[in-house]
């Protein structure tokens, strides 16, 4: 039964992309099949997978498929799901053109299931799906959360993030019927200082039974292994960072850690 | 002669905000009228000024003026701009209604120079105008970037931000037939990791000429400040957070260390 998953947010730089690229891996290092989807202009996390050249070099390519081509129906969805070098870790593209999608193809904001059409029938080769978000709640991210079943909100304890908070819980039950399922969980977590503390307790008593135990502290290991082009299981394999992250991936997906 | 300028990221949650905030406070404190205006539908610039309510509650008022209302001319700039309770420092609020603009007003995708129309009569009562922008460059950012002479663009010495810096800049010269001054400045800067000394190099490499010398660390104090609704020369006035943001404010915007 595939489990689908959209890492969503109002708030820019809470940690979506980080935690889509790790948690990815811890997935994928247990042995599960993971298709990863990226919906940012940005693609931060198509250029970390794929920019494995001289410096990191991304290799523009524009014949390389991508999801702005699959969401025109220029490429077939299951063409576009690319090897990373990582077994059982796949990836389908992000494209700056998501940004001009919407001007070229304006039905798409009337059609909030067209992704999951294109996306559903490659799932049955995946154990996990992951979609990469841009910081924004509009008509592509609200595609993203009709084609995965959960939500995971990384969010950080701080006064702005926490307004995005507050944004994005009306959206998502504005957005479907039934309040799909989702999980806050704290990032760049500052355990000895008496804000974080204070408004990791605030989160979840506002949003009780939402909110991950785990938190994921703040350390340089998880930008640092972004630089290297690696998660943080390889790069800093007994860092706090990659304990912190690995017991999240067991509170989120039941991931053993026998494996 | 006013001074206006936009703060401009692609990546999320580099700074933008906080920088609005402080640096419009290190002016208005020195004697400077300023012109604060949200573009961001998140609106937390607006929700950190005008959030004055029992535990910063945001009073929600459909009769506020706003940013939208402005460029739907539903009501005139300058009923709009609102005082702060701070002297010499007023600010035209943001609004959720940012995100729907588009497919309200379909025209504003093809009229760059509008919001400059709008706001400019407003200038000669200003001596500084700061845009607070969401992350994202589209027709909003590009009618900002018209709108202001020049652009901070804060970033943090991290793989995925530099890579929305290598996205910025082509973007600023596509935009403008002049290309717009632009200043970078390195945000959330941990001097004593070898991961951010490096980046920061890299960026100053990238870009000679154009990233401010003061870096700005990281600091639990810009993030305490805004949970308590104030700048951080009111929270924390001895504080290397209020060192670092005044001693940018001198090498941005010539603001004089004896004042
Ligand atoms: N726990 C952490 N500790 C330290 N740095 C972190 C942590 N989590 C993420 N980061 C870093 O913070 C920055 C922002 O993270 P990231 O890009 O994953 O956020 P995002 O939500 O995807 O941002 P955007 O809204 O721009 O898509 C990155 O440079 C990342 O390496
Ligand atoms: N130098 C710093 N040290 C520590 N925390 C900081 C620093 N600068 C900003 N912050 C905090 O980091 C978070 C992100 O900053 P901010 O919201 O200003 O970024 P932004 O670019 O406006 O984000 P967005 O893209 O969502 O608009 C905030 O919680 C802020 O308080
Ligand atoms: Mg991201
Ligand atoms: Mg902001």
């Amino acid at each position: 039964m595939t489990q689908a998953y959209c890492l969503l947010s109002k708030k820019g730089g809470v940690g979506k992309t980080t935690f889509t690229l790790n948690c990815a891996h811890a997935l994928a290092f247990s042995g599960f099949r993971v298709l990863l989807v990226d919906l940012d202009a940005q693609s931060n996390l198509t250029k970390h997978l794929l920019g494995k050249g001289k410096d990191g070099a991304f290799p523009r390519d524009p014949d390389r498929p991508d999801i702005s081509k699959v969401m025109q129906q220029r490429c077939a969805a299951e063409d576009a799901c690319l090897e990373t070098g990582y077994t059982g870790l796949h990836l389908i593209a992000g494209s700056p053109d998501l940004d001009d999608l919407l001007l070229l193809n304006p039905r798409l904001a009337r059609e909030p299931m067209r992704l999951r059409a294109l996306l559903s029938p490659l799932f049955p080769s995946y154990d996990y799906v992951l979609i990469d978000c841009p910081p924004v709640l509009n008509w592509l991210t609200r595609m993203a959360l009709m084609t995965a079943g959960d939500v995971i909100v990384p969010t950080q304890p701080e006064a702005y993030a926490l307004q995005g908070l507050d944004d994005l819980v009306p959206w998502l039950d504005k957005m479907s019927s039934t309040a799909k399922l989702y999980r806050i969980v704290i990032n760049m977590y500052r355990a000895n200082t008496q804000l974080h503390q204070a408004l990791s307790s605030q989160i979840e008593k506002a949003y009780p039974g939402r909110v991950a135990k785990q938190r994921v502290r703040l350390t340089i290991d998880l930008p640092e292994a972004a630089r290297a082009g690696l998660s943080v299981f390889e790069h800093a394999p007994a860092s706090l960072a990659a304990i912190d992250l690995f017991s999240l991936c067991f509170e989120l997906f039941g991931l053993s850690p026998e494996a």
